[in-house]
Parts: structure tokens; C-alpha cells; sequence
């Protein structure tokens, strides 16, 4: 839950 | 990938083509700000650095270059090519956007996830990408008369920021991460520069009339 949102967008 | 990502990304890309293939197919670009399209591919370059090193998906992977190759194409046209670059607004066009890259950097050098050469470039294409389309809606503002390509490709680009926000909002809501602070501020900075663009873009759709931007 407290992962920050992965960079996975262009 | 949700809707609103895709979306997003087709909005994106067919905003760079239908500027490119503008350019190939009318040998002109009169309208189109030089300046707007060094800082993309300056965005570009500098966030797609991890295309080496970082595999996410081949769509990614895919997507990354042909925004890079584009870009530098339309850059390449505007600068080299010997019938368009003769078409190019260079009086008009005098947006300082060093100042941009150098503001940009300097906010990328403090906020950051990490003190590294890939987040601090990472930090800083958003950054850069957020304030790149200034130049552009100067450039609209000075010429007035904004050609239906040249409109097109702002529309499609303030389409795609749109719906990129979409996408946070849905992610947020339907995935357990926390938000990463730095796309949600960049996204509503750079969308908000579009806001005023769509208000007449949508008078000029709705009118039936040319898109003319008052002065």
C-alpha cells in the first residue's frame, strides 16, 4: 500500500 | 492499462504525427514553433533515457521511440530541410525558452525521488514537458489566425494531458500505491496552460468558424 506508483507511463 | 492511458497516448501520438505529416505533406510549417519542438525532444530524450536499461513492455518500449524519432524529425524538417525551414515564423518565434530549460533543471536539481543522474532527468522531463508548450500558444497568439492543422495538433495534445489525469485519478483509486506528487503538479500546471486554448477552440468548433485567438 505504500509503494509509490511505479513509473511505468510514457 | 486502463482506457484513459491508451487514450492518453493515442491522443499524444497522433497529435505529433498529424504535425509531422502536416510538415511532409505542405513542405511548411508556418505556425509551428520551432522552440516547442527542441524542448519535446529535449522532454523526450531526457525521460526516455532508462529505453536501455529499464524494460516495462514492448508498447512502451515501442512508444518511446517513435515519439523520439517524431520529434527529432519535425525538428530536423524545421531546421534542415531546405523548402520547410524557409517557411519557418523565426521573427515570431522569440519565446526565451533557455529560460525554461534552465528553470526546469534547477527545480529538477531540488525536487526529486533521489539524487541520481536518471532521476534528477526524469524529474526534470516532467518538469520541462509541463511549460514546453509556452512557446507554442505564443507563437498561436502572435499569428491569430491558427491554421486547422496547427489547431488540431494543441487540441490533441491538451487531449492527451486530460486524459493522462484521468488515468491518475482511476489508478489512484483502483490500484494501492501511494501518488507520486511530482507528475500530479507537473500534469495540472500543464494541462491548465491548455484551458484557455480549449475555451476558443471550442467557441471556433461550435461557431463553425477558423480558429482566431484573441490578441
Amino acid at each position: 500500500d505504500c509503494l509509490p506508483a511505479p513509473k511505468d507511463e510514457l | 492499462m486502463n482506457a484513459f492511458r491508451f487514450l492518453g497516448d493515442m491522443t499524444h501520438l497522433f497529435s505529433v504525427l498529424v504535425l509531422l505529416l502536416k510538415i511532409y505533406a505542405t513542405k511548411t510549417c508556418s505556425g509551428v514553433s520551432r522552440k516547442t519542438q527542441e524542448l519535446y525532444l529535449l522532454v523526450f530524450v531526457a525521460r526516455y533515457l532508462d529505453l536501455f536499461t529499464d524494460y516495462i513492455s514492448l508498447y512502451n518500449s515501442v512508444m518511446k521511440i517513435v515519439f523520439i524519432t517524431s520529434s527529432a524529425a519535425i525538428v530536423w524538417y524545421m531546421r534542415r530541410h531546405p523548402q520547410v525551414r524557409r517557411t519557418y515564423d523565426k521573427e515570431q518565434d522569440t519565446f526565451r525558452h533557455s529560460v525554461l530549460v534552465a528553470a526546469t533543471f534547477v527545480l529538477a536539481l531540488i525536487f526529486n525521488d533521489r539524487f541520481t543522474f536518471r532521476e534528477i532527468c526524469w524529474a526534470f522531463s516532467i518538469y520541462l514537458e509541463a511549460v514546453a508548450i509556452l512557446p507554442q500558444l505564443v507563437l498561436l497568439q502572435r499569428c491569430r489566425n491558427v491554421d486547422n492543422l496547427t489547431g488540431q495538433y494543441v487540441f490533441f495534445l491538451g487531449a492527451y494531458r486530460a486524459f493522462y489525469i484521468l488515468n491518475w485519478i482511476y489508478r489512484y483509486f483502483t490500484e494501492g500505491h501511494h501518488s507520486r506528487w511530482i507528475p500530479w503538479i507537473a500534469g495540472l500546471v500543464q494541462t491548465g496552460l491548455y484551458a484557455d486554448f480549449f475555451y476558443y477552440y471550442f467557441l471556433s468548433w461550435k461557431n463553425n468558424v477558423k480558429l482566431e485567438l484573441p490578441a
